[in-house]
């Protein structure tokens, strides 16, 4: 969903 | 590692807040404190967990370690320590289990229990500095109401800040239902405070099923901060002593 897209957006994987 | 926590109550109402959000997590111990990090099954919300070192007394951790704990088995371990009991968290190198002391202050009275281990490979999260348009604190049982009460009529909640207040509004099948809160200091009781401090307008929606489950952090805290921008997931914080802190970071709903 266009939610869980934003989350990852948000916080890339370190 | 070894960190002893005056209250171990304060552990049990951490884990009892997110254990229905995450499952299976890492506890990152290092010289700072212990931090945890995950993110619920749908991927649209994130536990942020900082126990600093200054929360406990002592506090000791030579070598950075993870432990992967089972939520639901560390409840069930927590649950067996009384409301007043004080409670060391200890882990040798590379180990296979974490080991919980309970002390009564009291009394004689010394329990201890290991809980084993998993290797959980767990994505890491950067999460960015960020500058909110709002920030909102209020009572934490005040935002738990609201959000329960609107959760009556809706799946998703409006937020919608503006130097008039900060508005919660939802509708749903049998009606609509709001809630508009005016900054508000009481000298008495400042946990009652409402500060909104706002740099731009922000109007954002969430779904409430979500905002009620961190709800569950509110025994942690008189006050919750909401810090909102457009287009960035809001941030729940539950501030701790000792500027530990459980935040919870939740995505908005976009438009279809």
């Amino acid at each position: 969903t266009l939610q869980q897209i934003l989350l990852g957006l948000y916080f890339p994987s370190s | 590692l070894e960190a002893r926590l005056e209250q171990a109550n304060l552990l049990k109402k951490v884990v009892d807040a997110i254990k229905d959000l995450v499952q299976d997590c890492n506890f990152d111990c290092n010289d700072s404190g212990i931090a945890l990090q995950a993110m619920d099954n749908s991927h649209v919300a994130l536990v942020s967990m900082m126990l600093k070192s200054e929360s406990f007394s002592p506090f000791r951790c030579d070598r950075n370690i993870a432990l992967g704990i089972n939520l639901t088995s560390l409840q069930k371990v927590l649950r067996c320590a009384n409301s007043e009991d004080i409670l060391t968290l200890k882990a040798e190198d590379a180990p296979d289990v974490v080991n919980l002391v309970f002390e009564s202050a009291d009394s004689d009275r010394l329990s201890e229990y290991d809980i084993k281990l998993m290797d959980i490979d767990q994505e890491h999260l950067g999460i960015p500095e960020t500058e909110y348009a709002a920030n909102i604190s209020m009572p934490s049982a005040e935002f738990q109401k609201i959000c329960r009460d609107l959760m009556a009529l809706s799946e998703s909640v409006a937020i919608e800040c503006t130097k008039e207040g900060v508005k919660f509004s939802c509708n749903g099948d049998i009606g609509s239902g709001s809630v508009t809160l005016r900054s508000h200091t009481n000298v008495d009781k400042p946990e009652n405070n409402v500060e909104i401090d706002l740099t731009e307008p922000v109007a954002l929606t969430f779904s409430l099923k979500y905002l009620v489950n961190f709800c569950k952090a509110s025994g942690l805290s008189g006050q919750v901060k909401l810090c909102l921008s457009n287009e960035v997931p809001l941030l729940v914080e539950y501030g701790l002593a000792s500027n530990s802190y459980l935040r919870f970071y939740l995505a908005p709903k976009i438009g279809d």
